[in-house]
């Protein structure tokens, strides 16, 4: 037995499996499980679809635990889906959004890494495909998208974290995804990926300086989105397009929903930027999970009412 | 293989002041194993940038020396990595 989930702690992938089997099970009119694919080691690969509606509804698209290091991500897909299932018919913006639109949650992204980082290495980042030619594991699987792959030439060394991998999609956990979000793309209107830490918001581009051609939009949403995230604690976050906030990266699944037509793509690098980085005490993970919860419904809201 | 222990290990936060000074740390990346935890890695470090990295106990005296004679403004986020791990897990089980 995996031993008891918790919504308060971190939780290895075996407790996050049993985890998903109990809100199918405790919620079948609003939850279902899909195995959109396995990892490099043969790990499933499951989406919770957060919803009663039908394939043609509206949808977002989640997804948490791309890099292996970054617990506080996976945390806040397990603690939407808990919230998305509780509230709803008891918190009016939940309950409006999901008698409307879907959501589509991939809790752990990059499973193998994930697991990886419980039993062998906690500051592991890559997934943990094997490298041709190279003793060196793993691709950054933000990396391994299909925008921009191969435009920067320091991602192509295997013994780099951001290791771009042999060629785009070349992993079997992106592959997976785009498959996913390629077969749902009429139906999806946003995609949200998580990430930790540094405390911001971002948007396309990443891999250019140019703007994105609904970048006003972005940024509208991005800066009503930090801003009402500060409501709860007054956690500051900045916002901005990745490449003129941070840097250029190539690569990423941000700029490939966006530029495949999801006009409303949002990265979300959590909490913190001043003392903890990766290693977030648990005692964070719920005001970081109910402050992003404020974003991430009012993001919902806005394309619920101005997406077609 | 047993797991990793990161005992002593140290996170360093530097803000370098302007690219002579990006240089040093992406020299420094050359010759010593930086783990670097923001920016995601050694080719995105600039001037006026929040750069955090990650260093063994042994190099880190070198590391330092390094910062102190290039005049840097940094600090050390984290003393011993593998207490703060072990730290992290601050909410006891239901």
């Amino acid at each position: 037995r995996p031993g008891r989930h918790s919504y308060a702690k971190y939780n290895n992938w075996d407790k996050i499996v049993a985890w998903t089997e109990k809100m199918v099970n405790k919620h079948p009119e609003m939850v279902s499980r899909l195995k959109i694919g396995t990892t490099v080691e043969d790990n499933p690969l499951y989406v919770l679809k957060v919803g009663k509606g039908d394939e043609k509804r509206k949808a977002i698209f989640m997804d948490c635990g791309i890099h292996a290091r970054e617990w506080v991500s996976p945390a806040f897909c397990q603690w939407f889906v808990y919230q998305a299932t509780k509230t709803y018919g008891k918190n009016k913006i939940m309950t409006k959004l999901l008698d409307q639109m879907d959501f589509y949650v991939l809790p752990v992204f990059n499973v193998d890494g994930y697991i990886w980082s419980w039993k062998k290495n906690r500051l592991w980042r890559k997934n943990r495909s094997k490298n041709q030619n190279s003793r060196c594991i793993g691709t950054d699987l933000n990396r391994n998208f299909n925008a921009s792959w191969s435009s920067f030439p320091d991602t192509k060394d295997p013994c780099g974290d951001t290791y771009r991998g042999p060629a785009p999609e070349s992993e079997r956990e992106t592959e997976a995804v785009t498959a996913f979000i390629r077969s749902h793309l009429k139906s999806l209107k946003a995609y949200i990926t998580f990430h930790s830490y540094s405390q911001m918001l971002l948007f396309p581009y990443g891999y250019t300086k140019q703007s994105a051609p609904n970048r006003k939009a972005l940024t509208k949403v991005a800066k009503i989105g930090t801003d009402v995230l500060s409501t709860r604690y007054e956690t500051r976050y900045i916002y901005g397009p990745i490449a003129s906030t941070i840097y250029r990266t190539s690569g990423s699944s941000l700029d490939w929903a966006y530029d495949l037509g999801i006009k409303h793509t949002f990265a979300f690098e959590l909490r913190d930027k001043g003392r903890f980085c990766f290693l977030l005490p648990e005692s964070q993970i719920k005001p970081t999970c109910k402050e992003t919860m404020l974003a991430v419904k009012f993001i919902a809201k806005y394309i619920l009412k101005h997406s077609s | 293989l047993a797991p990793v222990r990161f005992d002593r290990e140290k996170v360093f936060r530097v803000k370098p002041q302007d690219g002579k000074q990006a240089n040093v740390i992406k020299d420094l990346a050359k010759s010593n194993k930086l783990d670097f935890w923001y920016p995601d890695a050694t080719h995105h470090v600039a001037a006026n940038m929040t750069v955090d990295f990650r260093v063994s106990e042994k190099e880190s005296q070198a590391i330092q020396s390094a910062l102190d004679q290039n005049q840097m403004h940094y600090e050390i986020l984290i003393h011993d990595l593998q207490e703060e791990i072990e730290k992290q897990f601050d909410v006891k089980e239901d």
